[in-house]
């Protein structure tokens, strides 16, 4: 573990507790995309897939339960909880994710460290994973302002795969044959998909204005 | 994978 992972991780973590904020303290979820919340329910549970048969750490256990937890308690409450679910923009939340699901999957289907169930499914999560983030982006450009807890949410969502960067660089240095291609270039789409947000977010911060995506 | 072959990566 070094500084860059541990910042990624807790990042990550953080983007989620300002999620799980904003839904328990407005009872709402508007602004954000249920579908990139599902997308990233399936990237736990297929890349956790050893998560009873590999022991790494408590650390490492830990929050892959909170990340498959949450996100499944995320997607539960968008769509079943009474007062949650009645704030959800169906009408704007239209992306056809199953078209990223269908290219990631054929994708490790080619492209994976081992052909092993187990390697086929973690490369599928790593490619889906690097496009979760689109309906929400879409979202976000088509509902106009953006509350400050959604745009956090975000912002700390592209964050930590940016510090995932840095780790990756820090161990390929440090670290005698260290190689991740798959999560790497994938890590580095992923970031750059944010781009465009991470510029108008500074915007915002820096007049101090409202966040607002071009439509 | 690292030479173990897990993921010791979240």
């Amino acid at each position: 573990m070094n500084i860059f992972r541990l910042a990624g991780d807790m990042t990550h973590l953080l983007s989620i507790l300002v999620l799980l904020l904003k839904i328990y303290a407005t009872k709402s979820c508007s602004g954000i995309s249920r579908k990139t919340q599902e997308l990233y329910a399936i990237v736990f549970m297929a890349r956790y897939l050893d998560l009873f048969t590999d022991f790494i750490s408590v650390y490492n256990t830990f929050m892959k339960l909170i990340f498959i937890a949450s996100s499944l308690a995320i997607v539960w409450c968008m769509r079943f909880h009474p007062v949650v679910r009645r704030s959800y923009d169906r009408e704007l939340d239209t992306f056809r994710y199953f078209f990223l699901v269908g290219a990631s999957f054929a994708l490790a289907l080619v492209w994976h460290d081992k052909f092993t169930l187990q390697e086929v499914f973690w490369a599928f999560s790593i490619y889906l994973e690097a496009v979760a983030i689109l309906p929400q982006l879409v979202l976000l450009q088509r509902s106009g302002n953006v509350d400050n807890l959604t745009g956090q949410y975000v912002f700390f969502l592209g964050a930590y795969r940016a510090f995932y960067i840095l780790n990756w660089i820090y161990r390929y240095m440090t670290e005698p044959r260290f190689t991740r291609w798959i999560a790497g270039i994938s890590g580095v789409v992923q970031t750059a998909l944010y781009a465009d947000f991470f510029y108008y977010y500074f915007i915002s911060w820096k007049n101090n204005s409202k966040l607002k995506l071009p439509a | 994978t690292d030479d173990t072959g897990l993921h010791d990566e979240l």
